[in-house]
């Protein structure tokens, strides 16, 4: 059981492209900003990650997610008192900004729970795409039902990545409270939806181009 | 020159049976922690790259796949130069392995990054 290699130990520029690519994202790296993820978004990604590869990393050829890259991106929500009554309206924004360009947009869907159990009653739930300009809202229907009662409603027609205006997603989460008030039940707000990005890393390697600029790109 | 290969052949003979530490395959089973990447690396826990090691023989056999410039290469050591190195020992096939990380702004990614485990060795 070596001592983990402490970061500092690294070499200063790594050469291997590898090193280069996980540097970038070590925590205390330029750009670390929030906490690690946790809970639901982390849950879901773990069983994703089982179905998708075996103990060692392989990924499954049975089990193909039809991508080579897939990115979860959680919503930051604007503060203020969601509930009214029975019904619940959380506004999320979910910023887009700044994916690397080798990465190509196969699909982005929304992922959230439909309906939750409380003590005294349910809590279903729906998104509704709130539009850039004064058009009407979208009320987003589930295309598919993964797993574990989440849903997931496409939102690519609603994306185009690198495209500065787009690269917001505005939502609004919608749920009501269904059976028989009381009980501690109005406390109970639903975790937040969150972003899944279905891309296509065409850099089958990990060279970042500026370091080989001569080399046939893979 | 006839004399020199059938000494050779016998060199081959002999080594046909492949001495241990001719070029091949060693596993490697390394794990993010122990590389320090355990920070932002969720899964997999571990994983095994292989390395590849060993001497090339003399006449390359057909199992190592060898590009015919390694052929050459190794009768040029043996009967020409032996300044010129024997070809190395280095992997031939490659596979992928999925990683799930923890991205810089907190969130998640899942991605397939390719030539990670090595799956066999030639002499090149």
């Amino acid at each position: 059981n070596q001592s983990p290699l402490p970061l500092g130990s690294l070499p200063a520029v790594p050469t291997l492209p590898l090193l280069q690519a996980l540097q970038m994202r070590a925590p205390g790296s330029p750009g670390w900003r929030v906490e690690p993820p946790s809970g639901q978004p982390l849950r879901y990604m773990l069983n994703l990650y089982r179905r998708a590869a075996d103990r060692e990393g392989r990924p499954r050829r049975s089990r193909s997610l039809g991508t080579n890259t897939i990115r979860l991106v959680q919503a930051s929500s604007h503060g203020g008192q969601p509930w009214a009554g029975r019904w619940y309206l959380q506004a999320l924004t979910y910023y887009l900004e700044g994916q690397p360009e080798a990465e190509h947009l196969l699909r982005a869907t929304v992922v959230y729970l439909p309906s939750l159990s409380l003590a005294h009653g349910r809590l279903l739930c729906a998104l509704e795409l709130v539009a850039a300009s004064e058009a009407p809202r979208v009320l987003l229907s589930p295309t598919a039902h993964p797993r574990h009662g989440w849903a997931e409603a496409d939102v690519t027609p609603y994306l185009v990545l690198g495209n500065s205006s787009m690269e917001i997603l505005a939502l609004r989460h919608v749920c009501v409270r269904a059976g028989r008030a009381g009980g501690h039940d109005a406390l109970v707000a639903p975790s937040h939806p969150f972003l899944l990005l279905y891309l296509n890393d065409t850099q089958a390697g990990l060279a970042p181009p500026a370091a080989e600029p001569h080399r046939h790109r893979r | 020159d006839t004399g020199t290969l059938a000494h050779d052949l016998s060199n081959y003979l002999r080594e046909q049976g492949g001495e241990k530490s001719d070029c091949s395959l060693h596993p490697f089973p390394v794990s993010f922690a122990q590389l320090g990447w355990d920070h932002w690396i969720i899964a997999p826990h571990r994983y095994d790259p292989h390395y590849c090691k060993g001497t090339c023989p003399h006449l390359l056999r057909y199992d190592y796949h060898p590009p015919n410039h390694a052929v050459v290469q190794s009768f040029v050591h043996q009967l020409v130069d032996a300044s010129v190195p024997r070809p190395s020992c280095v992997p031939y096939r490659y596979s992928p392995i999925s990683v799930l990380m923890i991205e810089p702004n907190g969130g998640i990614l899942y991605k397939e990054y390719e030539n990670m485990i090595a799956e066999s060795c030639t002499c090149r």
